[in-house]
């Protein structure tokens, strides 16, 4: 589901959700592929994923716990993936 | 998940530079104790080097440092972060000078942060379970106690076994206090509805007078979002319990914290110079909570939500015999039971004359 900007209250959040996203649910490349990868996850699916790994609800969208969620201090690893 | 474990149980580990938060010896100690919690469980032993290549080389660094692929963020955020087993940056585990290290509860606890990343050094990913050391959100244990959870037990055992000589062969699970343990001291107690709530560090024993039954459970399993060591705790006359650690508490009702929690205990009408309550108690009698802070108490009133005039008085006025800080009380059929150290007092308020003295564990069948 895209994400629309107007869920986000400022650009502050949308930020800080990107460079969530980015860091700790990016699928990392696949050694063994080949060519572009045509389908990267988009940024409502990986929402959902880390809504779904921190026992949030899973809607795909930045709501207010879910900024909070990610505004905790953390281990700078990422949650999925090979984090090597 | 878990990724391939290193080769072999003997690994070194060294401590490349230091932060200023810290004394050197309290980083080492830090150190020693995080790679303690895994060598616990399984067959690993940690040796440290000091010059030259370790498996594990332990850092500080800021927002770009070295040569390693990931970056720092400033304070907060990001805290720390680690490699898996391998070469050259396998193993390595790196922590974010611009945070503020410690050696308890104030900033970042070196010794738990290190524990998670070494969680990572040895091949363990991000658990979700938030009861887990590698749960990916720092979230402050006391240090006394054992941070391991069974998922992260399990999770470093399918890797490389268990301890070779743990006495019972059975996967180490995390100490939790004994019922009838004569030195048992307990951090707060609550009754909620018909029950009695005892808590102590993570865990919690929910008590049934009526049939004797006793259940220990952790705190996180009902309520993950309060920390464990609560220092006090109430059940109030609308069906809540308020829970109190240092100047904040939170209010439950049922399963939930209710929104807007915790807040600072300035808000229930503390002066400042109150840090902490020691023990609550809501009177349902009369609609008025006592708050326990040192020899003195307070008298809240439930019904205007208010802190009644000319508190704080001594405790030892109004309740005769209760001479000592109370760790925890809570009522029982219209009667205090105050609780300091090995001793329990049952005291009746309306002729506000202690009872008896009881043994403190008397309400676990010991």
């Amino acid at each position: 589901l895209p994400v629309h900007p107007e869920n986000y209250n400022n650009e502050e959040d949308e930020k800080l959700v990107e460079d969530y996203l980015n860091k700790f649910y990016a699928v990392e490349p696949d050694p063994n592929q080949l060519g572009w990868k045509i389908n990267a996850e988009s940024t409502a699916e990986k929402l959902q994923k880390m809504q779904k790994f921190f026992g949030l609800k899973v809607t795909g969208k930045p709501d207010s716990e879910t900024l909070e969620m990610m505004k905790k201090p953390r281990c700078g690893v990422p949650d999925v993936g090979l984090y090597g | 998940v878990t990724l391939p474990g290193w080769k072999k149980t003997k690994l070194t580990y060294r401590i490349v530079n230091y932060t200023p938060d810290m004394s050197k010896e309290d980083v080492d100690n830090a150190i020693q104790k995080a790679l303690k919690v895994w060598s616990t469980v399984t067959p690993l032993i940690f040796t440290r080097i000091h010059e030259g290549i370790a498996d594990i080389m332990i850092a500080f660094g800021t927002k770009a440092h070295g040569h390693c692929p990931r970056y720092f963020d400033g304070p907060l955020g990001v805290l720390a972060h680690a490699f898996p087993p391998g070469n050259g940056f396998g193993g390595d585990a790196h922590f974010d000078e611009d945070e503020d290290w410690t050696t308890g509860s104030a900033g970042f606890n070196l010794f738990l942060v290190a524990a998670h990343e070494f969680g990572h050094a040895l091949g363990l990913s991000h658990s979700n379970d938030q009861r887990a050391l590698m749960f990916p959100n720092y979230a402050y244990v006391s240090p006394s106690e054992f941070p391991l959870s069974p998922d992260d037990i399990s999770g470093v055992q399918s890797i490389y076994g268990s301890q070779p000589n743990a006495p019972d062969k059975r996967p180490a699970t995390p100490t939790s206090p004994k019922t009838c343990d004569s030195q048992m001291s307990f951090d707060a107690i609550t009754t909620l509805r018909r029950e009695v709530i005892f808590l102590k560090g993570r865990h919690l024993w929910r008590v049934y007078p009526d049939n004797s039954q006793v259940e220990l459970e952790l705190i996180s399993t009902f309520w993950p979002n309060l920390p464990s060591s609560i220092q006090a705790a109430y059940e109030n006359t609308k069906d809540q319990i308020l829970f109190f650690k240092g100047n904040k508490f939170w209010v439950i009702s049922g399963y939930q914290v209710l929104p807007g929690y915790p807040k600072n205990i300035s808000t229930l009408g503390f002066p400042k110079g109150v840090k902490k309550i020691d023990a609550a108690v809501c009177n349902k009698n009369t609609g008025k909570t006592d708050f326990f802070v040192g020899d003195k108490y307070w008298r809240y009133d439930e019904n205007s939500q208010s802190m009644e005039t000319g508190y704080p008085r001594r405790t030892v006025d109004d309740f005769p015999g209760i001479r000592q800080k109370v760790d925890a009380v809570f009522q029982q059929k219209g009667f205090f039971y105050f609780f300091h150290g090995s001793k329990q007092w049952e005291f009746d308020p309306t002729t506000k004359k202690v009872i008896r003295e009881i043994k403190r564990n008397s309400w676990f069948n010991c």
